[in-house]
C-alpha cells in the first residue's frame, strides 16, 4: 500500500513539467526515504535524478519499496487536471498496475481522483559517487535560464567558464559568438539574487545547449540554480524543490574531436 | 567540431 498526500500539490505539477521533455518513460520509486526517480535521455547524454523526501509529504506511507513505471506525457496530462493550490495524492495498492492521483481542493469542495495504468519499464540505474567539484555557482534561476537561451540563438554548444573573474558563458556559430560573463554578486537585496561563486581551481567545459535549455523547464521550483563542475566530469545543474527535495540534471560534456 | 560523451563513460551501472 502506497499513500502519499502533498498539500502543496503545484510542486508535483511543476516537476512534471520540469522533466517531461528530457524523459519518456520513467521508473518512480518509493522507499521510506522519499519519492524518487533517476532516469537518462534517450542518448544516454543526460540524466535527471529527483528526491522529494518522505518528510515533505504531509502523510507518506510505503509499506515496501515499489517501483513504478509511467509515461511522463501521461503523468503530465493528469496533474495538469489538478488546480494549482490542490492538495495531491498518489494512492497504488501492492500488485496493482494502476497508480491514482487524488487532486482535493483547497477548501475541500472538489475531489477527484485519476487512475492511469503503469507500465514496465526496463531501465539501467547509473551509481553516481558523490563527487568534490572544482568549482560552484549558485545564481538566479532565471538569469542561467535567459543566459541559455539567449546563447542557443547563436550556436549549438556553450563552454562555461570558471576562473578567479567569474563564470563565463560562450558560443559560436555561423552568425558569430558571444560570451556573457557573470561576476560573483553578493551584494544585493534578497539572497537569492546573489551569484556566488565557489572555486577550488579554475574549470572549462564544452556542453551541448539543447540539454542545458531542458533543465531550465526546472525553472519554476526554485529563484536560485546551482551548476556543479568538475574537469572531464558530467555537468550537476541543481533545482531545489523547496525545502523537500531536489531536481538535478547531470550533463556528459562535450570534447574537441 | 566536438565528441559527445556519454554518461555510462563516467558512471557504471548498478
Amino acid at each position: 500500500m502506497l499513500e502519499l498526500r502533498l498539500v502543496q500539490g503545484s510542486l508535483l505539477k511543476k516537476v512534471l513539467e520540469a522533466i517531461k521533455e528530457l524523459v519518456t518513460d520513467a521508473n518512480f520509486d518509493c522507499s521510506a526515504t522519499g519519492f524518487s526517480l533517476q532516469a537518462m535521455d534517450s542518448s544516454h547524454v543526460a540524466l535527471v535524478a529527483l528526491l522529494l523526501r518522505s518528510e515533505g509529504f504531509e502523510h507518506y506511507r510505503c509499506d515496501r519499496n515499489l517501483s513504478m513505471g509511467m509515461n511522463l506525457n501521461n503523468v503530465s496530462k493528469m496533474l495538469r487536471c489538478a488546480g494549482n493550490d490542490d492538495i495531491i495524492t498518489l494512492k497504488a495498492d501492492d500488485g496493482s498496475d494502476t497508480v491514482t492521483f487524488m487532486f482535493e481542493s483547497p477548501n475541500q469542495d472538489k475531489i477527484a481522483d485519476f487512475e492511469m495504468k503503469l507500465m514496465d519499464i526496463d531501465s539501467e540505474h547509473l551509481g553516481i559517487p558523490e563527487a568534490e567539484y572544482h568549482a560552484i555557482v549558485k545564481m538566479p534561476s532565471a538569469e542561467f535560464a535567459r543566459i541559455c537561451k539567449d546563447l542557443s540563438s547563436i550556436g549549438d554548444t556553450v563552454v562555461i567558464s570558471v576562473t578567479k573573474e567569474g563564470v563565463k558563458f560562450s558560443t559560436r556559430g555561423d552568425i558569430g559568438n558571444a560570451n556573457i560573463v557573470c561576476r560573483q554578486n553578493t551584494t544585493v537585496d534578497k539572497p537569492e539574487e546573489a551569484t556566488i561563486i565557489e572555486m577550488q581551481e579554475p574549470v572549462s567545459l564544452t556542453f551541448a545547449l539543447r540539454y542545458m535549455n531542458s533543465f531550465t523547464k526546472a525553472t519554476p521550483l526554485s529563484n536560485t540554480v546551482t551548476i556543479s563542475l568538475s574537469s572531464e566530469l558530467p555537468v550537476v545543474v541543481e533545482y531545489k524543490v523547496a525545502d523537500m527535495g531536489y531536481i538535478r540534471f547531470y550533463l556528459a560534456p562535450k570534447i574537441e574531436d | 567540431n566536438c565528441l559527445q560523451w556519454r554518461l555510462k563513460e563516467f558512471y557504471g551501472t548498478q
